[in-house]
C-alpha cells in the first residue's frame, strides 16, 4: 500500500508542468523515504530527476517499494481538475494496475476521485556520479528564464562563461550576437534577487537553449535556481521544490534537477 | 561547428 498526501496540491501541478513536455512517460519510484523519478528526453540529450521527501508530505506511507509507471501528460490533465488549494492524495494498492488521486477542497465537503492506469515502462536508469563542480551559480530563477528566452531570439545555443568577475551568457546567430553578464551581488532585504558565484577555475561551455527553455518551466517552484558546471560533464540546473503554506511559511520538500549534455567542438 | 553530446557519454547504466 502506498499513500501520499500533499496539503498544497498546486505543488504537484507545478512539478508536472515542469517536466511533462520534456518527458511524456516516466516511472515514480516510491520507497519509505519518498518518491523519485528519473527520465531522459527522447533524444537522450537531457535528463530530469525529481525527488520528493516523504517527510514533506502531510501523510506518507509506503509499505513496500513500488514503481508507478505512468503517462505524465495524462497525470497532468487529471491534476488540472484539482483546485490550487486542494489537498491531493495519491494512493496505490500493491499489485494494482492503477493509482487513485483524491482531491479534497478546502471547504471540506467536496471530494473528487480520479484513477489513472499505470504502465509498464522499460526504465533506463542512469547512475549519476557524485561530482564536485568547478562553478556554481545561484541566481534568481526568473532572471535565468528571461536570459534563456532572450538569447534564444539570437541563436540556438548559449555559451556560459565564468570568470572571477562574474558569469556571461552569450549567443551568436545569423542576425548578430548578444550577451548578458551577471556579477555577484547580495541584498539583505531581497535574498531572492541574490546572485552567488563560486568558482574554482574559469570555464566556458555551450548548451542548447531548446532544453534550457524547457527546464525553466520549473521557475514557479522556487525563487532561485542553481547552475553547476564542470568541464566535460553535463550542466545541472536545480530548482528546490518549495511548498508555501497558508501562513506564508516556506517548506522545502524536494528538488528537480535537470542535466544537460554540453555541445562540444568537432 | 559544435556537436551535441548525449547523456550516455557521461552517465552509465546503474
Amino acid at each position: 500500500m502506498f499513500e501520499a498526501k500533499l496539503d498544497r496540491g498546486i505543488v504537484l501541478k507545478k512539478i508536472l508542468d515542469a517536466i511533462n513536455q520534456l518527458v511524456n512517460e516516466a516511472s515514480w519510484e516510491c520507497t519509505s523515504s519518498g518518491m523519485s523519478l528519473q527520465a531522459m528526453d527522447t533524444s537522450h540529450v537531457s535528463l530530469v530527476a525529481v525527488n520528493l521527501n516523504g517527510d514533506g508530505f502531510s501523510k506518507f506511507r509506503c509499505d513496500r517499494n513500488m514503481v508507478l509507471g505512468m503517462n505524465l501528460v495524462n497525470l497532468s490533465k487529471i491534476l488540472k481538475c484539482a483546485g490550487n488549494d486542494d489537498k491531493v492524495t495519491i494512493k496505490a494498492a500493491d499489485g494494482d494496475d492503477k493509482i487513485k488521486l483524491i482531491f479534497e477542497a478546502p471547504n471540506e465537503y467536496e471530494v473528487s476521485q480520479y484513477e489513472i492506469k499505470l504502465m509498464n515502462l522499460d526504465a533506463e536508469y542512469l547512475g549519476i556520479p557524485e561530482t564536485s563542480y568547478n562553478v556554481t551559480v545561484k541566481m534568481p530563477a526568473a532572471k535565468f528564464q528571461r536570459i534563456c528566452r532572450d538569447l534564444n531570439q539570437i541563436g540556438d545555443a548559449v555559451t556560459i562563461s565564468c570568470t572571477k568577475s562574474g558569469v556571461d551568457f552569450s549567443a551568436t546567430g545569423d542576425l548578430g550576437n548578444g550577451s548578458v553578464s551577471l556579477s555577484q551581488n547580495s541584498s539583505f532585504d531581497k535574498p531572492e534577487d541574490n546572485v552567488t558565484i563560486s568558482m574554482q577555475e574559469p570555464l566556458s561551455q555551450t548548451f542548447a537553449l531548446k532544453y534550457l527553455n524547457q527546464f525553466t518551466k520549473a521557475t514557479p517552484l522556487c525563487s532561485q535556481v542553481t547552475l553547476s558546471l564542470s568541464p566535460d560533464v553535463p550542466l545541472v540546473v536545480e530548482y528546490k521544490i518549495i511548498e508555501e503554506n497558508e501562513e506564508d511559511s516556506k517548506n522545502e520538500i524536494g528538488h528537480i534537477r535537470y542535466y544537460l549534455a554540453p555541445k562540444i567542438d568537432d | 561547428k559544435n556537436q551535441q553530446t548525449t547523456m550516455s557519454k557521461y552517465f552509465g547504466n546503474s
